[in-house]
C-alpha cells in the first residue's frame, strides 16, 4: 500500500527534519 | 551519522576509485555501445555478471526493443572554392547517400529563421546550419530538425554545425528525426570550425560545392536490456527509490562519459550501501538504461511495465549530465519535497555540496517525473560535458577518479536517505 502523502503539515516536516538530521 | 560513513567509505576509504576503475574496465573491454551493436549487448551480459558478483540482489534483465541504425563509412569534402576533407559524423537515424554519394552547391544558414527567408534558393542544396550555441536544449533543435526543415524546401541533405560550446574540430553525433510526409535527406554534423569557414566563405560571395558520402542504414529493432539490481528494503519492500544511468553510448570516443560516469556511479552507489552493511526501509533499485541516445527508448518500456506501481516510486534518480565535480542536486517536485530534499542535502556538507537545483530530469526518468514522481538528477559541469558530448573525445581520460567518488557519494547518501526514511516523498 503506498503511503506517499500529498502535502506535510509543518509539525510532520519538523519530524521529517529530526529524521534526516539523525543520518548526519 | 549514515552519511558520514558513506562520504568517507565513498571519498577516502576503500571505494576510492573503484567506480572508475570499473568504468574503465568496461569500457575498455567493450568500447562505445551504440544502440543495436553487439557491444552494448556485450556490456549488458558483463553488467550482470558485474552485479551478480557484486551481491547484489534480484539482479535481472528486462528484454526491451532498441532501434538498429549503423553508421557505415562517411566523407565530405569540399570541392569548391578550394578542396578540402572535412570531419563529419551522421546523425544517428540519418539515411545514407547513394554510394557515388551527393556533390551540390551549398546554402549556408544561421538560423531556421533564415532558411525560411531564403527558402527559393534551398532547393537541390546541401543546407549547412552553422547556428551559433546558445544551450544545449535550444541550439540541439537544429540537430534533430535541421533534416527535415531543409527538406521541406527541397534541400538534398543538411549538414549542421556540432552543438557544443567548444570545439577542436570536433564534430558531435547524436540522434535526430524525420516526419512523415517530408522527404528523408542524409544528414551529418561538422565541425564548429568548418561551419564558421563555409559561412564566412559565403559571406564573401564564394560558390561552396561539397561532395558527401554517407553509408548509413537502418535495421529492424534490435533485442536489448534493461539491467536491474536491487538492494531489497527491509520494511517498505514494495516501495522503490530508483537509481540509474544509460548503458548504451553512440559509436564515438569509448561513451565513457555518456553515460558511463552516470550508469556506473550508479552502481557505486549501492555498492557503498552494501559495503557498510545498510539496508534502507525502501527497496534501492539500480536500473542501467538500454537505448536512451535513441530517445529513452528502453526506459519507455520498463516505464510501460511498471507503471501500475507508480505509487510505490517514493523517487526517481539519474545522472546523465557528467560526473565531474557536481555542484549539487537538481531536483523536481512539490515545495514541501523540495524542502525535504534541502535537508537530505545539509547531510553532504562534509564535501561542501549542499545545494539544491531545479529541473531535476532525465530522458529515462522523465516519463515517470511528468507522471508526479519526484525526480533528482546531478548538476554538473555542463560546459566541460558538452565540450565532449557525443564526439570522440567521450574517452576515460576526460573521466577523473575523484571527482567519481564526490558524485557517488552525493548519489548513495541522496538515495539511501530517501529510501530509508518514514515516509515516502510527498508528491503535489
Amino acid at each position: 500500500k503506498a503511503i506517499y502523502r500529498n502535502d506535510v503539515s509543518q509539525s510532520a516536516f519538523q519530524e521529517i527534519k529530526e529524521e534526516i538530521a539523525s543520518y548526519g | 551519522d549514515v552519511a558520514k560513513a558513506i562520504i568517507n567509505h565513498a571519498v577516502y576509504g576503500k571505494a576510492q576509485n573503484r567506480s572508475y576503475e570499473r568504468l574503465a574496465l568496461l569500457v575498455y573491454a567493450v568500447g562505445p555501445r551504440l544502440s543495436g551493436s553487439k557491444n552494448l549487448e556485450k556490456a549488458i551480459q558483463i553488467m550482470y555478471q558485474n552485479l551478480r558478483e557484486d551481491g547484489l540482489e534480484n539482479v535481472h534483465l528486462e528484454p526491451v526493443k532498441i532501434p538498429h541504425w549503423e553508421r557505415g563509412e562517411e566523407s565530405a569534402v569540399m570541392l569548391e572554392p578550394r578542396i578540402q576533407k572535412m570531419a563529419i559524423l551522421g546523425l544517428g537515424s540519418s539515411i545514407g547517400t547513394p554510394p557515388e554519394g551527393i556533390t551540390a552547391e551549398v546554402l549556408v544558414v544561421t538560423s531556421f529563421d533564415e532558411l525560411q527567408r531564403r527558402a527559393p534558393e534551398a532547393r537541390g542544396k546541401i543546407v549547412v546550419y552553422n547556428q551559433p550555441y546558445v544551450n544545449y536544449s535550444s541550439t540541439v533543435l537544429y540537430r534533430v530538425r535541421g533534416a527535415v526543415e531543409a527538406a521541406r524546401l527541397g534541400a538534398v541533405a543538411s549538414l549542421i554545425r556540432s552543438v557544443t560550446p567548444f570545439s577542436i574540430y570536433s564534430p558531435h553525433t547524436g540522434i535526430q528525426e524525420y516526419q512523415d510526409g517530408v522527404p528523408k535527406i542524409p544528414t551529418a554534423c561538422i565541425t564548429v570550425e568548418d561551419a564558421e569557414m563555409m559561412s564566412g566563405m559565403a559571406s564573401y560571395g564564394a560558390r561552396i560545392i561539397i561532395q558527401l558520402k554517407m553509408g548509413a542504414k537502418s535495421y529492424p529493432d534490435a533485442d536489448s536490456f534493461n539491467t536491474v539490481a536491487e538492494i531489497i528494503g527491509s520494511k517498505y519492500p514494495e516501495q522503490v527509490v530508483l537509481v540509474s544511468g544509460h548503458l548504451d553510448s553512440w559509436d564515438v570516443g569509448q561513451g565513457a562519459m555518456d553515460d558511463g560516469g552516470g550508469a556506473f556511479i550508479s552502481w557505486e552507489a549501492l555498492s557503498l550501501i552494501k559495503d557498510l552493511g545498510l539496508r534502507p526501509k525502501r527497496t534501492l533499485r539500480l536500473v542501467l538504461w538500454t537505448g536512451e541516445e535513441q530517445g529513452g527508448v528502453g526506459a519507455f518500456q520498463y516505464y510501460q511495465l511498471h507503471k501500475a506501481n507508480i505509487s510505490n516510486y517514493s523517487l526517481v534518480m539519474e545522472s546523465d549530465s557528467g560526473t565531474f565535480l557536481p555542484s549539487g542536486l537538481q531536483f523536481t517536485g512539490s515545495d514541501k519535497a523540495r524542502a525535504i530534499m534541502e535537508e537530505v542535502m545539509r547531510l553532504l556538507q562534509p564535501i561542501n555540496i549542499t545545494q539544491v537545483f531545479r529541473n531535476g530530469e532525465g530522458t529515462d526518468i522523465n516519463y515517470w517525473i511528468q507522471d508526479g514522481v519526484p525526480g533528482a538528477s546531478l548538476l554538473d559541469d555542463l560546459y566541460k560535458y558538452f565540450s565532449f558530448h557525443h564526439s570522440h573525445g567521450d574517452t576515460m581520460t576526460v573521466m577523473d577518479p575523484k571527482e567519481m567518488n564526490v558524485a557517488a557519494a552525493l548519489w548513495a547518501v541522496v538515495s539511501y536517505v530517501v529510501a530509508d526514511m518514514e515516509e515516502m516523498l510527498p508528491r503535489s
